[in-house]
């Protein structure tokens, strides 16, 4: 799932602003 | 061990309250303030029939990227909520994946204005026939008739937070591999609304209603789904080419 949703992914890796 | 049932006491479920409140101030794209400004601002006719003139793959498009700009604060929203993090990245994603779509429809009714059935979109309050263009009139017209009934709930900020956590937060939702830690986190959140609504003193029947709302957002999340479909079936290039990445992710 995680491969298939990149962009989702990094969004969550991002730290909050 | 099986147990969901978190015990918590008054002094968790206010603090709980205030944690999700300020998540979703501080993730909810406008302001109330900010959109009773914009109140009066209205699309004149001119600015109607421009939109319904749009080639239907443009105004697909507009939209897309539109529920894409809402998708980013939702994402902000979920990790900002307590124990969101915590859950495997898997699920993370598929709650976001199946939920991300209902929120913005929750979170639709701040900038719905019931009087005269407009929400604001593309910077001004827009009616049911500016989205005429893409051909899904029955999908729009559903969507403006669930964010007139939940308009008509009045819900506060932290009351309209607290059900966006609860949805975001669904434990049935599939391919979830850790199930039992969504539903505490569901159930926290649950007991948190419960706790809110008592506080405000809401009439008894409120939280049942908000129950109501789940299988109507479920349901709107499947038509948008069976629409984009149908309009993939059309425009595949369109759809692969011009849709913004993180909605062919989500929807594709």
């Amino acid at each position: 799932l995680k491969e298939k949703h990149k962009i989702l992914h990094q969004l969550l890796q991002n730290s909050t602003s | 061990n099986g147990d969901t049932s978190p015990t918590v006491s008054m002094a968790e479920l206010d603090h709980q309250v205030q944690l999700i409140s300020k998540s979703h101030l501080e993730t909810c794209q406008y302001l109330r303030e900010e959109l009773q400004q914009m109140s009066w601002q209205n699309f004149l006719q001119d600015e109607v029939e421009s939109y319904q003139s749009k080639p239907r793959e443009v105004m697909w498009q507009l939209c897309a990227v539109k529920i894409t700009e809402a998708i980013q604060y939702v994402v902000e929203f979920a990790k900002r909520i307590d124990g969101f993090m915590d859950l495997c990245q898997n699920d993370q994603i598929v709650l976001l994946k199946a939920g991300s779509l209902e929120v913005i429809f929750v979170r639709m009714c701040r900038m719905f204005d019931s009087q005269n059935n407009t929400v604001f979109f593309d910077g001004k309050f827009a009616g049911p026939d500016v989205f005429r263009a893409l051909g899904c009139d029955d999908l729009i017209s559903s969507v403006f008739d669930f964010a007139k009934s939940m308009c008509s709930l009045h819900l506060s900020e932290d009351e309209l937070a607290l059900f966006s956590a609860f949805v975001l937060l669904s434990a049935d939702r599939s391919w979830l591999q850790e199930k039992l830690q969504v539903e505490k986190l569901q159930q926290k959140t649950q007991l948190a609304l419960q706790h809110v609504l008592q506080k405000n003193q809401r009439e008894d029947g409120l939280l049942h209603k908000l129950r109501c709302k789940v299988s109507a957002l479920r349901s709107l999340c499947s038509r948008h789904t069976e629409k984009l479909s149908a309009f993939r079936a059309v425009y595949p290039d369109i759809v692969g080419t011009h849709f913004p990445p993180l909605y062919k992710e989500l929807f594709g």
